[in-house]
């Protein structure tokens, strides 16, 4: 599953994979 | 401080218009006329916004092509980039999972190109970007929807539980900070109810 879905914002959402 | 972002980024996600489904060949599945029609109000839509947009990108399927030929002539001079990333596909298995549609060996492989796609065009802006940025996707229904979940950071299975008109406009602006906004999702508001379709 993609990314977080607890509810709670990941302020590094975007710092977490290298762009492909 | 040289690795922090200090623009905003706009990013206007735009629904392919209305298009001849019943050929099973990309190539044959061209706008209708009404979709045509649907992508100059579109154009028009984005032109009297009276911002500079920097770019159209735009997925390689033709109706997506034929959408950004009309929507391009509302406006000059504005680069355009093709790319097989934004095509359409099944992004993820949809929950509540519907019956109709069950392309599970799909899911593999369109599931990985368009959360690349998603990887790849949505994040904040490069540190070295100086002035807030404005940007065009023209693609489709799945990938909107799918980048709209991940975006927002909602359970990404939910796309199918949204529901875009052709020729939409679905506007989303990414902080410095990372924070994400959704600003419109599919607005169709500035055409004419009977030229509103969801093909």
């Amino acid at each position: 599953r993609p990314g977080p879905t607890s509810g709670v914002w990941d302020s590094n959402w975007d710092k977490r994979e290298p762009r492909s | 401080d040289n690795l922090r972002a200090k623009a905003t980024r706009h990013i206007f996600l735009i629904r392919h218009s209305q298009y001849n489904s019943e050929s099973s060949l990309d190539k044959d599945r061209t706008l209708t006329e009404l979709g045509r029609e649907q992508a100059e109000l579109t154009g028009c839509r984005l032109a009297s916004l009276g911002v500079k947009f920097d770019k159209i990108v735009h997925s390689s399927m033709t109706r997506a092509i034929e959408t950004t030929d009309i929507i391009s002539k509302h406006l000059p001079g504005v680069n355009r980039i093709s790319t097989d990333l934004l095509r359409e596909g099944a992004p993820i298995e949809p929950d509540p999972p519907v019956s109709d549609w069950k392309p599970e060996a799909r899911y593999y492989e369109d599931g990985a190109r368009i959360e690349a796609a998603f990887r790849n065009f949505i994040h904040r802006a490069d540190a070295k970007q100086e002035e807030d940025s404005y940007e065009i996707f023209v693609c489709h229904a799945n990938v909107i929807r799918y980048i709209v979940c991940r975006a927002l950071q909602f359970p990404p299975e939910g796309w199918l539980r949204m529901s875009l008109n052709n020729g939409s406009i679905t506007h989303l602006v990414i902080r410095p900070s990372g924070r994400v906004a959704l600003r419109t999702l599919g607005d169709s508001g500035f055409m004419p109810p009977d030229k509103i379709t969801r093909t």
